[in-house]
């Protein structure tokens, strides 16, 4: 079984964690690649990826959380979301991400690159209705 | 030995943030 320590962890970052794509593929987690993403959006209904590129990186005024900005989509609309510094984002061409890879690292065994600014994540919304 | 256990298995979209844009004001 997963590690449990952490109670508050999602397990589906865990390194070997089994992922199910949108075409019914399983892949483990730290398998994943760009094209996963893509082309599970593309044979969802109603969801789209998003490119959601991190403008800033702040401390949050929530202890233990840091504070990512994003500009997400064609309307580079502005996002910002508290996390957790393990907590990993996919980044296009370059795979997993976070804020602290020692401690994704340590937490989840999920290999990560350092998140920084510039960075575009993959983010899913819901696809307009035309 | 290894001891059989139950392999959950999470849907893609957990993994990645569902960033919904507000509206402009």
């Amino acid at each position: 079984a997963f590690a449990h320590s952490q109670g508050h962890l999602p397990s589906h970052f865990m390194k070997g964690a089994i992922i199910q794509l949108a075409t019914g593929e399983l892949k483990r987690v730290e398998d994943l690649q760009t094209q996963d993403f893509v082309r599970s959006a593309e044979v969802s209904g109603g969801l789209k990826i998003d490119s959601s590129t991190v403008v800033d990186i702040q401390e949050s005024p929530w202890q233990g959380f840091v504070m990512l900005h994003f500009v997400v989509g064609e309307q580079q609309s502005k996002v910002t979301i508290d996390v957790r510094p393990e907590h990993p984002f996919f980044v296009y061409g370059q795979g997993w991400s976070s804020c602290s890879p020692e401690r994704t690292a340590r937490l989840f065994s999920l290999p990560c690159h350092k998140l920084q600014v510039g960075d575009v994540c993959i983010s899913i919304s819901l696809q307009s209705l035309n | 030995n290894v001891e059989p256990r139950s392999v959950a298995v999470f849907p893609w979209h957990s993994l990645v943030p569902f960033l919904a844009p507000s509206q402009p004001d």
